[in-house]
């Protein structure tokens, strides 16, 4: 005889469904570059066209972050402190995911795309290949949406800040996700029971395309020609 | 908290979504 429904057990839908489900509520709107027309072409117009979009894209990824389930529950400091240190890392997977689609080309906005001889002559030719490198893993993978957003909200927890207070807290919200990536493609996938570590292993080179990334960036601030926005120059000094 | 107060207050104002 089938077991009474309960409320509880009628309340409590598949966790993956729930968490996957959500994420993609949470996934934000589409961002455009809007390049000036007014600058010429060139490395100085790449850079600050790149600059202000990181700039709207980390007010984006902070508003992003406060629908993560879990995310909200933090100290202010640690939501802080988390922030400032994987931003570069949630954002570079929504540019590694924009441009899966597209061969050998890096889609930093939907109207801002740059293929190899694009990204030479705006003098970004080793950041392009750094995050090529990673758009290439993730589409020898086939990534798919669901779990590119499991993944993303995965490089939010997976923070290692220094100063994080509540580690165990940040501990719980990293388990949840990873219980649900392990759910989700044990549901999804259960012919490759690998893929989950696969897809967290992919975790590595993220940091290391964002430390590069990073890098890049901060030079052209300590060069000062290209301006950059207040919370962009925040950001890039708490990660320094 | 000073040297950060643009993410500070991003995280303080609104609602946590609009979703």
């Amino acid at each position: 005889a089938a077991p009474p429904i309960t409320t509880a057990s009628a309340k409590k839908p598949a966790p993956m469904n729930t968490m996957v489900s959500h994420l993609l509520v949470a996934e934000p709107e589409k961002l455009y570059a809007m390049p000036d027309p007014a600058l010429p072409e060139g490395p100085a117009k790449a850079a600050s066209t790149l600059c202000d979009l990181a700039d709207r894209e980390i007010v984006v990824i902070i508003s992003w972050a406060k629908n993560i389930p879990g995310f909200p529950a933090l100290s202010l400091a640690d939501q802080m402190s988390v922030l400032q240190s994987v931003w570069l890392e949630v954002l570079l997977l929504g540019v590694a995911w924009r441009s899966l689609p597209c061969e050998d080309e890096i889609v930093f906005a939907e109207d801002f795309a740059l293929d190899e001889e694009a990204a030479r002559a705006a003098g970004l030719l080793e950041l392009s290949g750094a995050v090529l490198q990673l758009v290439r893993k993730y589409r020898a993978l086939r990534l798919e949406r669901e779990e590119y957003v499991l993944l993303k909200a995965l490089a939010l927890a997976n923070s290692d800040s220094v100063h994080i207070e509540d580690m165990a807290a940040v501990q719980r919200l990293r388990d949840v996700l990873h219980e649900a990536l392990l759910e989700y493609e044990g549901a999804r996938r259960p012919e490759e029971p690998r893929r989950a570590g696969r897809l967290l292993l992919t975790l590595p080179l993220l940091r290391q395309t964002a430390t590069r990334v990073l890098h890049h960036f901060y030079s052209l601030k300590l060069e000062g020609r290209v301006p950059m926005h207040k919370l962009f120059l925040e950001m890039l000094e708490a990660m320094m | 908290t000073e040297r950060h107060k643009i993410l500070h207050r991003l995280l303080q104002e609104g609602s946590p979504s609009d979703i």
